[in-house]
């Protein structure tokens, strides 16, 4: 799962 | 960065510049809901709590803090202006935000990424946000006399919405790892909330009629 924490967007 | 979410958050800045020049200009907040600018402001403190910890890009921090600051100028006018909060509908904006944020919050327990506390923040944010524009469409309705800038701070808020998910649709196709089901079910939600909106919206303005929402 480490795609899910980066929250790039607004 | 794809030209839909640029557009998307343009417009969402824009939304905020409308709403905001229309309580500084007009010295009113009338037909504007404060419950659901109050959600919007704790949608964005619980969202941008990763200021404090992980960097994406300079643009990011920008918006995130412009976000911040607007929304808290635009409830502070609101409730603490002189004037300004002479003109709120307390009577009419009367939405009880529990039935909203309650739920939100126990949607993100049971339903995140991973169980730490930014995390489940971060999702509640995102469900609410979903939500968080049903008290303004709530006082619209209600309101037989919707002004100009409130109908557009709510058109751009909509286009926003659905600028975003042709923004997910892209990154989609474009970036393999891109799965976020949690946040694409709850932007389909909010963009469907605006179609009621969108439909009136246009109906006058194709016919030259002020704006009113059906009750």
């Amino acid at each position: 799962d480490d795609d899910l924490g980066d929250h790039d967007e607004l | 960065m794809n030209i839909f979410r640029l557009a998307g958050d343009m417009t969402h800045l824009m939304s905020i510049v409308v709403l905001l020049l229309k309580i500084r200009a007009t010295k009113s907040c009338r037909g504007i809901s404060l419950r659901t600018q109050e959600m919007y402001l704790l949608v964005f403190l619980c969202r941008y709590l990763d200021l404090f910890y992980s960097f994406v890009s300079l643009y990011n921090t920008v918006m995130k803090l412009i976000f911040l600051a607007s929304s808290a100028a635009i409830v502070y006018y609101m409730r603490y202006d002189r004037v300004v909060k002479q003109t709120y509908d307390r009577r009419q904006d009367t939405f009880r935000y529990l039935f909203l944020i309650v739920p939100c919050l126990i949607l993100a327990l049971l339903i995140n990424h991973a169980f730490t506390l930014t995390e489940i923040l971060w999702t509640f944010s995102i469900y609410l946000e979903a939500v968080a524009i049903l008290p303004q469409l709530v006082l619209m309705q209600r309101t037989q006399n919707i002004d100009n800038l409130t109908g557009n701070y709510v058109l751009l808020l909509g286009t926003y919405r659905g600028l975003y998910i042709l923004n997910w649709i892209f990154r989609f196709f474009t970036e393999p790892h891109y799965r976020q089901w949690l946040v694409w079910i709850s932007g389909l939600l909010q963009t469907a909330l605006y179609g009621d909106f969108f439909y009136y919206y246009f109906k006058c303005w194709k016919s030259n009629k002020k704006l009113t929402l059906p009750a």
